[in-house]
């Protein structure tokens, strides 16, 4: 989808 | 040595049913206080994260912290072989390569036990900070499933807005547009039944459709859902299974056009 984030850009891996 | 018995194995079943669409694999990670999962879909855009608690199961030993690969496709046929009434037991020694379940009927006439073999995952954990949202929803999940199904036949993606009006989901396609509002109601006697809005400042962001449906999937497994939003952020969508714990799915909003 078009202009879809990703979740690793908000939570960073731990 | 790690053992966890379920009386009501039903709920482990629902569970897997949630889950094996959206993520294919992921670490069963199991301590003292209970059994976790973090889990992200392939494309990285949602995340689910089970929390277990320890003493919502009838019997509960782990010894040994273990991160327990499990391929969920797998588990669910495995699962399938259990009945809705069974009593699970989900036991393995210390760094084994399998997971063993033991399904007593009910009546305890029936015990079968399978083994699920082990694999190897090397999963990236998400730190997910503690916060406050924006707005937090709380209504019944069949009536979320309702509205996420609806407009997925309308559209690809949903606005959900929230404001002192109410939660508003709003989509477009090639037929038209959608737009479906839940004010504010605790009317129902059951509180199941009500739509809790609890608003610190209004918000509006934008999901794909296809993961909010898949998240549906969980609706069996507790009568109220609760949706966390905050601009800029991905929504919350959690389902308490009563005593037991909660699964949670994260989704990171896409950006607007």
């Amino acid at each position: 989808l078009p202009g879809q984030q990703k979740l690793t850009s908000f939570f960073g891996v731990t | 040595m790690f053992e966890a018995r379920i009386t009501q194995g039903a709920v482990l079943k629902k569970l897997v049913e949630a889950l094996k669409e959206l993520v294919t694999e992921g670490n069963f990670d199991v301590s003292s206080t209970g059994l976790q999962l973090q889990a992200m879909d392939s494309s990285h855009v949602c995340l689910v994260s089970l929390a277990l608690r320890e003493d919502g199961f009838e019997h509960f030993r782990c010894d040994r912290n273990m991160a327990m690969g499990i391929h969920f496709q797998n588990l669910s046929k495995i699962l399938k072989c259990a009945g809705n009434e069974d009593t699970i037991t989900l036991k393995a020694e210390d760094n084994a390569d399998q997971l063993t379940l033991m399904f007593e009927s009910s009546n305890q006439d029936r015990i079968s036990d399978f083994d699920l073999k082990l694999m190897s995952i090397e999963s990236e954990h998400l730190g997910i900070p503690d916060q406050e949202y924006s707005a937090e929803i709380k209504m019944p999940s069949s009536e979320y499933q309702r509205i996420v199904r609806d407009l997925t036949s309308i559209g690809d993606t949903v606005l959900i807005s929230a404001t002192k009006e109410g939660i508003k989901f709003s989509t477009s396609g090639d037929v038209g547009t959608a737009n479906v509002t839940l004010r504010h109601n605790t009317t129902p006697e059951k509180p199941e039944e009500q739509t809790i809005i609890d608003l610190k400042e209004p918000v509006a962001l934008t999901f794909a459709l296809r993961y909010l449906n898949n998240f549906a999937k969980a609706t069996p497994l507790a009568p109220v859902v609760k949706l966390s939003l905050t601009k800029d952020l991905p929504i919350v969508v959690e389902y308490q299974i009563g005593e037991l714990g909660a699964v949670k799915f994260y989704l990171a909003p896409k950006i607007d056009d």
